[in-house]
C-alpha cells in the first residue's frame, strides 16, 4: 500500500 | 475528506479571493505586503509539484491550479499592473523574506521523512508556509489604519491551517494513528504565530474599533 501521507491534502 | 478539512480549504479560498477582491475593486494594494505573497507563490509551487504526476482527485487538482493562479495572479497585480503597483509601500514592507527561504530549505535537506526531491520541496513548502505571514504581520504593526478586507484576509488565513489542526486530529483517530510531526508541527506553529493578531482582531470585533496591532 502506499506509504501513508498527508500529501492528499492542500 | 472532512468537515474540517473542507472548511479550512474554503477558508483558505476565500481568504484569497477576498484578497483579490480588495486588490481589483479598490485598485490598491495598500496594507498587503508583496513579500508574503511571493513566499505563498514559493510555498504553492514547491508544494504542488505532483499536480500532474499524482491525481488524488478533481477537486484537489482544481483547488491546486486555482491556488497556484490566484497567489500569482496577485504577485502579479503588485508588481506589474500600471495603477496598483503605485499603491505598495515599498520601504514599509521592509522584511527580508529571503531570510525565511534559506533556513526553511536547509532545515527540509536535514530534517524530512524520505530523501527524495518531491519530499524534500514539499516539506519546505511545509516549513515555508508556517512563517510566509511574517512579512505581513510586521506590515500591519507597522500599518496605522488597516482596512476591514485587509484584517479579514489575515484572519481567515490564519484560521484555515487552525482548522487543518483538526483535521489532522480526526483523520488520526478514524484512519490509521500514523502520526505526521512534520506537518502537524509545522501547522501548529503557523497557527500559533497568529495567535497575537487573532487576539486583537477579535477584540477589535468585539468592541466594534479599528483593529490596530501594537507597534
Amino acid at each position: 500500500a502506499a506509504e501513508f501521507s498527508l500529501k492528499d491534502e492542500l | 475528506m472532512n468537515a474540517f478539512r473542507l472548511a479550512g480549504d474554503m477558508t483558505h479560498l476565500l481568504s484569497i479571493i477576498l484578497l483579490l477582491l480588495k486588490i481589483r475593486a479598490t485598485k490598491s494594494c495598500a496594507g498587503i505586503s508583496l513579500k508574503t505573497q511571493e513566499l505563498y507563490v514559493i510555498v504553492f509551487m514547491s508544494r504542488y509539484l505532483d499536480l500532474f504526476r499524482t491525481y488524488y482527485s478533481l477537486y484537489n487538482s482544481l483547488m491546486k491550479i486555482i491556488f497556484l493562479g490566484t497567489s500569482m495572479c496577485i504577485v502579479w497585480y503588485m508588481r506589474s499592473h500600471k495603477v496598483v503597483r503605485q499603491t505598495y509601500n515599498n520601504d514599509e514592507d521592509t522584511f527580508r523574506h529571503f531570510f525565511l527561504v534559506l533556513p526553511c530549505f536547509v532545515l527540509a535537506l536535514l530534517v524530512h521523512r524520505n530523501f527524495t526531491f518531491i519530499e524534500i520541496l514539499w516539506t519546505f513548502s511545509l516549513y515555508l508556509e508556517s512563517v510566509a505571514i511574517l512579512p505581513q504581520l510586521v506590515l500591519l504593526q507597522k500599518s496605522s489604519n488597516i482596512d476591514n478586507l485587509t484584517g479579514t484576509y489575515v484572519f481567515l488565513l490564519g484560521a484555515y491551517r487552525g482548522l487543518y489542526l483538526f483535521n489532522w486530529v480526526y483523520r488520526f483517530f478514524t484512519e490509521n494513528h500514523r502520526v505526521r510531526w512534520i506537518p502537524w508541527l509545522s501547522g501548529l506553529i503557523q497557527t500559533a504565530i497568529y495567535t497575537d493578531f487573532f487576539y486583537y482582531y477579535i477584540r477589535s470585533w468585539k468592541n466594534r474599533e479599528k483593529l490596530k496591532l501594537p507597534a
